[in-house]
């Protein structure tokens, strides 16, 4: 009676069409499908209902079924470091986030440490601006571990309990802007006593296999705590987090869905499977 | 790289009289695989692999004691011919200014782009003028401005409370009044399946008449580079395509998919942040690329 799914190839492949173009890896994709096909052994399936809710399971032991909490210092201020390659969409992210916090009853103080872009300082006090939350910034070209140092100084005494560390665009493979990096984590670490309490790859939903490369890359300068995924509003999926959760056990923590304000959720593991197998 | 997974692949059909099916499919799925690590879109991937598949058959190389390197010679050329042949030269119009719009998903690397062409096109003794429409990113009409005297390149603006399509008319007039022989219209980043923003994009292409609309990807881009080229072609209409972030170690097999859907030259590649990191697109070191 379960002949049909157990074998049905013609499910098997468009199980992978529906992985292979949401961004998941192949290596990943098969290694699924391979679990899949254990569990349909042993749970012997009637429907392709039910195969799917098999598969839905094994998505689930890669991505977890409850959204991963972010982490707050039990000594304020709390630092979260925001950090991905150019254009993913890290200080619109910062700004959304900012929001987000306040609602919650935290008071962020964001900190412009891309002080290489132009006119990269003046589109985060814009979104101060717009949240009610102060920046701390110096000038362009300035060092952004100095930034940083000031930031930490002014959250303490200014009462902030929450600092958002934007910083600017860098490809994994710019040995110097990597230093660079750990230098702005160096930094957090000696003037908190603790490395940064988030430190979140903020990561493109358009981004293909390199996103693996990314996440890889930026842990080892600095150790990541999670993933921002943004503009899930297009047509992308951005699966190459399966296989980051997979390979690198790191989660997703919130999701970007657009330009706006209010377009930052935290990310629903079980909702985004959903969205993935429609 | 490939070469040395077909090795394997093929160690086990040189002692064969005949090739099966079989034979060749472990020799095609190592090809697949690396090109779809690549972010090559899916369905062109199938497509390329039977192509390959057939004309390896066909050069009865297969058996070869060179067949790895022989298989990897053929999936490069046919690469090079997806991606376009000859490196394309610029077009200047007989009657200036020369009209170009940007255009492209957001945090491509336009309004970089913008800059970097600006300062290309002063070293071929053009005068160019940078067109800032993107009323909506914070501080992106400062971002312009910024790049724009970095290339010491003119910006025109009109802040951020008047419509693109009424800034890029004026801008083509100014450019007009000032003797400014290039118009480069940096536009706001704008989601494919964004009705409302593609309407404006097709708005601002019917007041200016660009004489090139060029299409700016991220070189990471993945499968989804498909649904958005092939959208913005049809919504906007696309004369051209600008490879960004190619200093990075994305494969950038997406480009294919965006060849394929607007059957569109790439005109150039964007190789770092600062202004001279612009290059002319070389289809042949992209073919090397996106095979790893
Ligand atoms: N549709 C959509 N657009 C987004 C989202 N997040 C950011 N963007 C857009 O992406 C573009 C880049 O955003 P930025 O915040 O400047 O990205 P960034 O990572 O700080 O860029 P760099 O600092 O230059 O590396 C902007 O046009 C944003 O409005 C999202 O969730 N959805
Ligand atoms: N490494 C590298 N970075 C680039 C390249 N082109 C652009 N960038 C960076 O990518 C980020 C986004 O560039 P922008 O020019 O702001 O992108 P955009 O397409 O105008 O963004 P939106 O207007 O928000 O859609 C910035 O950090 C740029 O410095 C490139 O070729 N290489
Ligand atoms: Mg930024
Ligand atoms: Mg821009």
């Amino acid at each position: 009676v379960f002949t049909t799914v157990t074998l049905d190839e013609d499910f098997i492949a468009e199980l992978e069409e529906t992985l292979v173009l949401s961004d998941v890896a192949m290596a990943t994709t098969e290694k699924l499908i391979e679990s899949l096909r254990q569990q349909v052994k042993k749970e012997r399936p009637e429907t392709i209902e039910q195969a799917k809710a098999l598969f839905k399971r094994e998505m689930a032991r890669v991505l977890g079924t409850e959204p991963a909490p972010l982490q707050f210092s039990p000594q304020p201020p709390t630092v979260w470091l925001i950090l991905g390659v150019n254009g993913t969409g890290k200080t619109t992210s910062i700004g959304k986030l900012a929001n987000l916090m306040k609602q919650q009853g935290y008071r962020p103080l964001l900190v412009a440490a891309d002080t290489f872009r132009a006119a990269a300082i003046e589109q985060l006090q814009i979104w101060g601006q717009r949240v009610d939350a102060p920046v701390i910034a110096h000038r362009p070209g300035a060092d952004p571990a100095a930034v940083v140092f000031d930031a930490v100084r002014a959250a303490r005494s200014r009462g902030h309990d929450l600092v958002l560390v934007d910083t600017a665009g860098r490809l994994h493979t710019k040995h110097n802007l990597m230093a660079e990096l750990e230098k702005v984590s160096r930094v957090v670490e000696r003037e908190t006593g603790r490395q940064p309490d988030e430190s979140l790859l903020v990561l493109d939903a358009t981004t293909g296999q390199n996103g693996l490369a990314q996440a890889s890359a930026f842990t080892q300068s600095v150790p990541l705590t999670g993933i921002i995924l943004t503009k899930l509003d297009g047509t992308a999926k951005g699966g190459i987090v399966i296989t980051i959760a997979d390979q690198l056990h790191l989660p997703v923590k919130l999701v970007g869905t657009g330009e706006k304000i209010g377009d930052l959720a935290v990310f629903d593991p079980q909702e985004y499977v959903e969205a993935l197998m429609e | 790289g490939l070469s040395a997974k077909l090795q394997n692949a093929f160690a086990k059909l040189r002692g064969k009289v005949t090739l099966k099916e079989e034979d060749v499919d472990a020799a095609m799925r190592e090809i697949r695989l690396a090109l779809l690590e690549a972010d090559v879109n899916f369905k062109v991937v199938r497509e390329f692999v039977a192509q390959v598949r057939e004309k390896a058959i066909g050069a009865d190389v297969l058996k070869n004691l060179n067949a790895p390197q022989m298989v990897v010679k053929i999936v490069h050329e046919e690469l090079v011919k997806l991606l376009g042949g000859e490196p394309v030269k610029m077009k200047f119009s007989s009657h200036p200014p020369t009209i170009i719009m940007m255009v492209g998903l957001q945090g491509t690397g336009k309004t970089t782009t913008c800059g970097k062409l600006a300062t290309w096109l002063k070293s071929e003794r053009k005068k160019p003028l940078l067109v800032a429409t993107d009323v909506y990113r914070p501080a992106a009409v400062d971002q312009l401005k910024r790049v724009g005297e970095q290339a010491n390149v003119p910006v025109f603006e009109m802040g951020t409370n008047v419509s693109p399509v009424e800034i890029a008319k004026q801008a083509v007039n100014h450019a007009r009044q000032r003797g400014l022989d290039v118009v480069i219209i940096d536009t706001a980043g704008r989601l494919h399946i964004d009705e409302q923003m593609m309407r404006e994009a097709a708005a601002i292409k019917a007041a200016v008449q660009p004489h090139e609309t060029l299409l700016v990807v991220d070189a990471m881009t993945g499968q989804d580079a498909v649904n958005a080229a092939t959208e913005f072609h049809n919504a906007v209409g696309v004369d051209g395509i600008i490879l960004t972030k190619l200093d990075g170690d994305a494969r950038g097999g997406a480009i294919l998919s965006v060849r394929q859907v607007t059957g569109k030259p790439v005109k150039f590649v964007g190789i770092g942040e600062k202004l001279d990191a612009l290059e002319p697109f070389y289809p042949d070191r992209m073919a090397g690329r996106i095979l790893g």
